[in-house]
């Protein structure tokens, strides 16, 4: 697919930001999808250090491997612990079964592998996925392209941008904010918030 | 599908990450439509890595959470309205992030030339005001009218006209709460972007003489936004606080068949 961006898009588009001290981010090619033989479709976004993580999933009733794997493991670690989230595009995992929900676990252990964890009994990597729905994941490119995207982190505004880039679909366009704030008690600290999404088309979120 | 990360290097208690995320999610990422489809993976996950925390800053969290030691109360997790000026602070960059990046998903919806937003305002009831909005703004007619910039309130109208709620008028199933709503008290007007005057197209269920060429002048700019007044309490002094729901979404094009009568599964 071609994935210049349209002229009246370029002005959402960022050249460069602030993001959070800690925080890391990477992506490589893995081909989920046969047409993409150049785009990196695997995305991590990795938090150097251990952290508390939540999510909010779709309400509709068939819900895709990778939401239901994140949910329990946001249960089972009661939202503390995570080091991050693998992303892969091309392939939603959805309405998968059993193999499904076994090829979303691969990627989130495949991530903390990566980072040294895999030992843990329950992982600590959120796992999503976006693309075409009904298809089986090519996990062994997924998982043997993660190590790559892992190699590939950093902090910089392009490596942010790499991984906005890569979550995309039918997207003509990254999407990528990154702010500073403050808080009352302390004024002087400044902390930062960065939030990368996608999606253009099933688009009517009910999340919770 | 809506995918979303969130991070941040504050410090952020786990058992109020979901609150905080939910609360900043009802008024954007759910308040949002391109297509009227809900996803199979729709995800927004959020971290906070607390790594430029000062050290011996609590982590960000309903304060009823702690007791006067600062441990952790256990027995009452329930969020209320938080007093707390830092979790203010907070939830306000957490939602004002979250809505600029729902806004972007909507200006990147499929084939979309339009971003239009749809501020509905009851007297009653902010669902009801919400069920308006969405119904609104899942139209595939009123979708068209806005791409062929037509400005075609009777659709708008109808739209409303079978919201859930509204339609079930004058009670609220299971709440026996009258809505109250009157098709005759509702107003609908477009307000241009650029600061100029409203154009109203319907005035208490009365249709206005429109001005066709200002109304296609309006239609022409890419951002518009359509304004709904259910004026729904029949005691309604004129004074009242309204309750305000306000909805993204985006036209429906030639292009956006295009594209998806070839994404093969």
């Amino acid at each position: 697919a071609e994935r210049s961006i349209p002229a009246a898009k370029q002005k959402y588009v960022p050249t460069t930001g602030t993001y959070p001290k800690g925080f890391l981010a990477g992506s490589a090619h893995a081909g989920v999808k046969a047409s993409n033989t150049k785009y990196d479709d695997v995305a991590l976004i990795i938090s150097e250090k251990p952290c508390p993580a939540t999510a909010i999933f779709t309400r509709n009733l068939f819900k895709a491997a990778p939401v239901t794997v994140s949910k329990d493991l946001l249960e089972q670690r009661r939202s503390e612990g995570f080091r991050g989230v693998v992303v892969n595009s091309g392939c939603a995992n959805a309405v998968t079964g059993i193999e499904g929900r076994e090829n979303a676990r691969a990627m989130s252990t495949a991530a903390d592998a990566c980072a040294g964890t895999a030992a843990e009994d329950v992982p600590q990597t959120l796992v999503m996925s976006t693309g075409i729905i009904g298809q089986q994941l090519p996990i062994d490119k997924i998982t043997s392209t993660i190590p790559k995207a892992y190699t590939a982190l950093g902090s910089d505004h392009q490596h942010w941008m790499n991984a906005a880039q890569a979550i995309c679909t039918t997207d003509t366009f990254p999407k990528l904010i990154s702010r500073t704030f403050t808080l009352p008690s302390h004024p002087k600290t400044t902390y930062s918030i960065a939030g990368m999404t996608k999606g253009a088309g099933m688009i009517h979120p009910n999340m919770a | 599908t809506l995918l979303a990360i969130v991070c941040t290097d504050a410090a952020v208690h786990p058992d109020s990450m979901q609150t905080i995320l939910r609360e900043a999610a009802n008024t954007t990422f759910n308040s949002i439509s391109v297509d009227g489809d809900t996803s199979t993976n729709d995800t927004v996950a959020f971290f906070a890595n607390a790594a430029a925390t000062p050290e011996g800053v609590q982590p960000l969290a309903y304060p009823e959470m702690y007791s006067k030691n600062g441990r952790l109360k256990k027995k009452d997790l329930r969020p209320t309205p938080s007093t707390d000026p830092d979790h203010i602070a907070f939830q306000a960059a957490l939602t004002d992030l979250m809505r600029d990046l729902a806004k972007l998903i909507v200006r990147d919806g499929e084939g979309a030339t339009k971003f239009v937003t749809i501020r509905v305002r009851s007297d009653k009831n902010i669902m009801v005001a919400k069920r308006a909005a969405v119904s609104i703004a899942t139209s595939s007619l009123v979708k068209t009218a806005l791409y062929g910039k037509d400005a075609n309130w009777g659709r708008i109208l109808c739209a409303i006209g079978y919201a859930p709620m509204l339609m079930d008028s004058p009670e609220i199933p299971m709440r026996s709460t009258p809505v109250g709503f009157e098709p005759e008290n509702t107003s609908v007007s477009f307000i241009p972007t650029d600061g100029s005057e409203e154009l109203r197209l319907l005035v208490r269920g009365e249709p206005e003489k429109v001005d066709e060429a200002r109304a296609k002048q309006i239609l022409e700019a890419e951002d518009l936004e359509i304004l709904v007044n259910l004026d729904d309490r029949p005691e309604r002094t004129g004074d009242e606080d309204q309750r305000e729901a306000v909805f993204w979404t985006c036209d429906f094009s030639h292009e956006y068949v295009t594209i998806n009568g070839d994404y093969r599964t």
